[in-house]
């Protein structure tokens, strides 16, 4: 049986919200470690990963596997009933074939509570642990949501480049061009405002832009954004939660 | 030109 119970629903909502655009049915799996989940956009070029760990819920038990098969646009029509301050707990059985919503006031003493149908949902787990990669930057995640929204104008790709003291993005379209550096620096009184750059070796990547539109919704999960990045390998973009993470992995573009 | 891969080419099935 799945009990996890978050304290405020606003974090599961925010979760659900910055993947819920690019895929739609998903498979949460559950265990005594948490909720996690992987899938793959429909143009197979996006992945996402998730993984809520306990110490995210304020109450979580899960004495054997469950998994949960989402219809993510249905999730989200019931997480919307719910208010950002809410308890939220989910409550599913060992073989369910729906999970219970429940919404709790806890100012009002209101109680509302939901029912979703799951779905069979037949999807590849793909194994993503173990790769290596030849730069890591850390950054304000608003940043680089502004910088993929202000390149998105000019072109449908991104070009992304790193070397030990930038970190390069350039956009070349029909109207014209554009660039943004971002250089490594440390706040000392904001870290979330720091910059880092580790660099085994330059990169020099392209990436579509309608998915790192995508991805950038994330930023409202986390104030920093790790990117990982390695010659001719699907980069990785990652928002850290409390406990867990947010993960997407983009593959490049290559050349013809 | 340039073409975009499925992300499934790079790892593997488990």
């Amino acid at each position: 049986m799945l009990e996890g119970k978050f304290e405020e629903a606003s974090l599961f909502k925010r979760i659900i919200d910055s993947f819920k655009d690019c895929v739609q049915l998903v498979n949460f799996n559950c265990n005594e470690h948490g909720i996690a989940a992987q899938a793959v956009d429909d143009s197979r070029v996006l992945l996402v990963s998730l993984s809520i760990g306990t110490e995210s819920f304020q109450e979580f038990r899960c004495d054997r596997g469950v998994t949960l098969g989402v219809d993510l646009s249905s999730l989200s029509k019931i997480l919307r009933c719910g208010n950002n301050n809410d308890n939220l707990t989910l409550i599913a059985d060992d073989t369910p074939d729906s999970v219970l919503l429940l919404f709790e006031d806890t100012k009002k003493d209101r109680i509302s509570e939901y029912s979703l149908k799951l779905m069979d949902i037949d999807a590849d787990f793909l194994d993503i642990e173990g790769m290596e990669y030849d730069t890591v930057i850390t950054m304000p995640s608003a940043e680089f949501a502004k910088v993929v929204r202000d390149l998105n104008q000019l072109s449908d790709s991104l070009n992304i480049l790193v070397t030990k003291d930038t970190v390069k993005f350039v956009a070349e379209g029909d109207i014209g061009s554009g660039s943004v550096i971002v250089k490594p620096h440390t706040d000392m009184d904001k870290p979330q405002e720091s910059v880092k750059v580790e660099l085994d070796k330059p990169v020099d990547l392209t990436f579509g832009s309608k998915y790192l539109l995508d991805i950038i919704k994330g930023a409202g999960l986390s104030d920093q954004i790790t990117i990982k990045l390695s010659a001719e390998t699907p980069a990785l973009f990652e928002f850290s939660l409390q406990s867990g993470y947010l993960q997407f992995f983009l593959a490049p573009k290559f050349n013809e | 030109m340039s073409y975009q891969p499925a992300i499934s080419k790079f790892f593997k099935s488990n």
